[in-house]
């Protein structure tokens, strides 16, 4: 069983593994790739054990290489559909982001309970009425759902998303969600109040240095 | 030097210790941490393991106490000013998010470009033409920045975010910053598709199991 830490590193590699390729870098090293996603030589080297051997040249790796190995690891298909639940200030700027589409997400949907937005479209993607969320789900394939509703929605909801099938939720509502399916979906909370914390701890060490 | 992914597993430990506090548990096993953190209970005491002793019940820890001993390793002062700059769908999420006020973190100001936008106000936060960034930041006394303009928009910030002196930096913007200060700020990107990617790999992960 590979540990969870792994995986979120995995993903910390390839983000900075892309931008290392948008700057035209070929090769990197273990320590540079270390440096770049603050861990150690020691870490990179143990989380890419996991999966065999990886083409390592001198003391570097191929960066192109290495990315598309890790994003086989992570995505086991190329391309995902998702949908995001609430279309307000964060659901559409999830929808409008370039990021998703770049790494094989693609927003098919939006689901609001608000008629003025019921039909409308935010890109490509049209705003369903969130009543057709189960029906949407499956005639679109859809594989993810990024949750952005307003706290007091969530348990309303409970029933519709245990029904809707999709197999894994983004969940950004600050509440635990205890779905109840048999064939239950992977829920990911997303907190970026977690990533204030982390900015505190960095900015506190700095200035005592 | 503490690993910096011991930094992150710290945060992840007190948005769930948060969350059993909102559910009235008062006692947790490093086991269960563990679980609801997806790592392991020896991942949980070597983490903790660097700052101390904790006061361990039997076999578990008292849920306020440790949520408020890691708040404290985490966040050296309890309030911190906070300001956005880009007030568009993802920045105006964040001046209206709950769980940055509530783990204290104020959002005191946003700052944008649009003629349109200066002057309003989000809650209780004043939108800034975003020229007045370093004397705001100077005269508000504002610590952390989250950055959320357009990509095209971030050259021409350079300077002023340089010449703002704000401690940390939250960029959303998906773009290496490369920014030439002497007092360097902290700064942490973020990515919202890597935990897309996460994601992905916990569905195939269920789907072979
Ligand atoms: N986790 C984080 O880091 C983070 C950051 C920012 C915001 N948030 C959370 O994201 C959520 C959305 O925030 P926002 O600023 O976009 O809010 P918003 O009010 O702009 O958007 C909410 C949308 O949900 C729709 N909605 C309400 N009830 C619904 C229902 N029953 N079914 C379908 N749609 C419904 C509304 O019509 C609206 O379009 C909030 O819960 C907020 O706390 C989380
Ligand atoms: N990292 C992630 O996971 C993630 C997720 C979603 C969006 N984003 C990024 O966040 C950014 C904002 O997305 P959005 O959907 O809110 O866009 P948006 O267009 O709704 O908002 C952008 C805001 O920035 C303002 N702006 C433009 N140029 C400016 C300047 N020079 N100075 C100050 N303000 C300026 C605009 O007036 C607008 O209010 C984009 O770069 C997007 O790629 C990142």
């Amino acid at each position: 069983e590979i540990p969870f830490a792994t995986i979120e590193r995995l993903a910390t590699y390839l983000r900075c593994l892309r931008h290392l390729k948008d700057e035209k870098i070929k090769i990197i090293s273990s320590a540079d790739l270390a440096t770049n996603t603050k861990t150690s030589p020691e870490q990179v080297r143990k989380d890419l054990s996991y999966f065999g051997r990886f083409g390592k040249v001198g003391t570097g790796y191929y960066v192109g290489k290495l990315a598309k190995k890790i994003e086989k690891i992570l995505k086991k298909r190329k391309k995902w559909n998702v949908c995001i639940v609430g279309a307000g200030s964060l659901g559409s700027a999830l929808a409008r982001y370039g990021g998703f589409k770049d790494s094989g997400y693609n927003v098919v949907a939006l689901f609001d309970n608000n008629p003025e937005k019921i039909g409308t479209k935010i890109g490509d993607a049209e705003i369903y009425d969130v009543k057709l969320l189960p029906e949407i789900v499956h005639e679109k394939k859809i594989d993810i759902l990024a949750l952005t509703v307003p706290k007091h929605a969530l348990p309303g909801l409970k029933e519709l998303l245990e029904s809707s099938k999709v197999k894994g939720i983004l969940n950004f509502v600050p509440l635990s969600l205890h779905l109840k399916t048999r064939r239950k979906a992977a829920v990911l909370d997303v907190d970026l109040a977690q990533k204030m914390y982390i900015l505190s701890y960095l900015i506190s060490n700095k200035e005592e240095q």
